[in-house]
């Protein structure tokens, strides 16, 4: 779910 | 990285700088919402705690410190230096208004129930507010400067561009965040009134009420 990512994003 | 997402980002800057350098070369804060400066301020703060926990791009490194540098800068210029100018008469948005319902928000619908994440979430549900108390101190004052106009016209325009940005990852990487997609169109919809006055009345000069 979301969290799995990095939060690559500004 | 696509382009949508990188002409959002430079939107974004460019709102920033916009908003810095009016305030330092007119040495003055008129029409600017101290308040609303505070919230981005928080925002970033929350947002971007994991420059100390990790490393994602030297881009991405470089706009977090220069955002959250211009944030505290920009508050720092309303109400210290020229704090004179700040009218707070007009300034007078009922942030715990905001905070407090997006701080409940935050804790009971996240990703993730860890402190990082609630942060994260946190700063994406009061960023879609956060501009909320310059829209109703333009609205009190019934005007705006017209270099304000185009930071706020650059700050609505890099969230829409986002949608534009989730959209292409959902399409070409599967990727979506339903979190930042709400909040998201939440925050461009507040600034559609906006943009509908700023495209249809720019350049004249206008006094408006939104």
């Amino acid at each position: 779910d979301g969290d799995a990512k990095q939060k690559d994003e500004l | 990285m696509n382009i949508f997402r990188l002409i959002g980002d430079l939107s974004h800057l460019a709102a920033i700088i916009i908003l810095l350098l009016k305030i330092w070369k007119s040495r003055s804060c008129a029409g600017i919402s101290g308040k609303s400066q505070i919230l981005f301020a928080i925002v970033f703060t929350t947002r971007y705690l994991d420059l100390l926990t990790s490393f994602i791009s030297l881009y991405n490194t470089c706009m977090k410190v220069i955002y959250i540098g211009c944030a505290y800068a920009t508050v720092y210029l309303i109400y210290m230096k020229f704090r004179a100018t700040y009218d707070g008469n007009h300034d007078s948005f009922r942030v715990e208004f905001l905070v407090v319902p997006v701080g409940g928000l935050a804790v009971l619908i996240n990703h993730d129930f860890s402190f990082l994440e609630i942060l994260w979430t946190f700063s994406i549900y009061l960023e879609s507010v956060a501009i909320l108390p310059q829209l109703f101190m333009i609205s009190k004052t019934g005007e705006a400067e017209t270099i304000t106009t185009h930071y706020l016209f650059c700050l609505g325009l890099y969230r829409a561009l986002y949608l534009f940005n989730w959209i292409w990852r959902f399409y070409f990487e599967g990727f979506f965040d339903m979190i930042a997609i709400v909040a998201g169109v939440v925050q461009t919809v507040l600034y559609c009134d906006f943009f509908y006055l700023y495209v249809t009345k720019d350049g004249k000069g206008y006094r408006f009420s939104i």
